[in-house]
């Protein structure tokens, strides 16, 4: 029997409800040195990536590897009905049945749940993903996870175009950062210039730029990676016109969360 | 119209 044992609810419950309004299934992964986890969208066009080390858990315990794919909107819904302090534990036997049991254990009330999710298919994941280079980018844009939300909450209350799936057009210029979406009576466009890191230490904007480079996003996608985001303080952005986009939070230095997204091409 | 490269387009089978 495989039993990993966690105390994370409250992260679990945040990527959960990040991550589920976008993907549908993902694949899990348990293993010594941690979790993986890997989801793609239904419209094929954006896969997240999550690696959480051991050390990240305040108590993690995986003798083997643990693999299968699962239902993130079930899953979410099991979170919510957990308390933030409760311990998860995960069971699946060692024949292979094709099910896998969560329990949340409360020990102040002590009160046990239990869930048993059915494994799906996880959608044609996981696939081999070599670690990225920064110089392979066109241009990265570093800043605060509360200031790109503000900006993704501004986009998305202004870009609905109606008949069609809202996007963005990111640009990065003369040490810029353009986002522009179209409304149906007009446009809105935020404008973020590199910040003065003497003024604001802790919360820098850092635009580094090769070339100038302008990409169409579907709005859905950062709205999800904004959500995801909450995870940490910073956001990094990775943008070339060859190769899909990395959206990345670091969380902590025992992990991150990222998001690969390929570009609407004219 | 856009046209779009599925994600998996990058990457190769784990």
């Amino acid at each position: 029997m495989l039993e990993p044992r966690l105390v994370q609810t409250t992260f679990f419950k945040n990527v959960l409800e990040a991550l589920s309004d976008l993907f549908i299934e993902a694949h899990f992964e348990f293993s010594r040195t941690g979790l993986e986890l890997q989801a793609i969208d239904t419209s094929r066009v954006a896969l997240v990536a999550l690696v959480l080390r051991a050390e990240a858990f305040n108590h993690y315990l995986c003798d083997r590897g643990l693999s299968m794919g699962l239902n993130l909107a079930d899953m979410a819904k099991a979170f919510r009905c957990a308390n933030n302090d409760d311990i998860i534990t995960i069971k699946a036997e060692e024949d292979w049945t094709d099910t896998v049991t969560f329990t949340f254990e409360s020990p102040e009330d002590g009160e046990i749940l239990e869930f048993d999710f059915d494994f799906v298919g996880s959608n044609g994941v996981p696939l081999e993903i070599p670690e990225y280079q920064e110089s392979e980018y066109q241009a990265i844009v570093r800043m605060p996870s509360a200031k790109f939300m503000r900006i993704c909450k501004k986009l998305s209350s202004f870009g609905d175009s109606g008949d069609r799936d809202p996007v963005v057009i990111i640009s990065v210029y003369k040490e810029r950062v353009r986002s522009f979406a179209r409304g149906k009576t007009g446009t809105s466009t935020t404008v973020c210039l590199q910040t003065q890191t003497v003024d604001k230490p802790k919360e820098p904007t850092l635009i580094e730029m090769k070339e100038e480079v302008s990409l169409i996003f579907d709005l859905k996608y950062m709205n999800s990676f904004s959500k995801a985001s909450t995870l940490s303080d910073q956001v990094t952005i990775n943008l070339s016109s060859e190769l899909p986009a990395v959206f990345e939070c670091k969380i902590a230095e025992l992990g991150y969360i990222r998001y690969y997204i390929s570009p609407r091409k004219e | 119209g856009h046209k779009q490269s599925t994600i998996t387009n990058y990457f190769i089978r784990a």
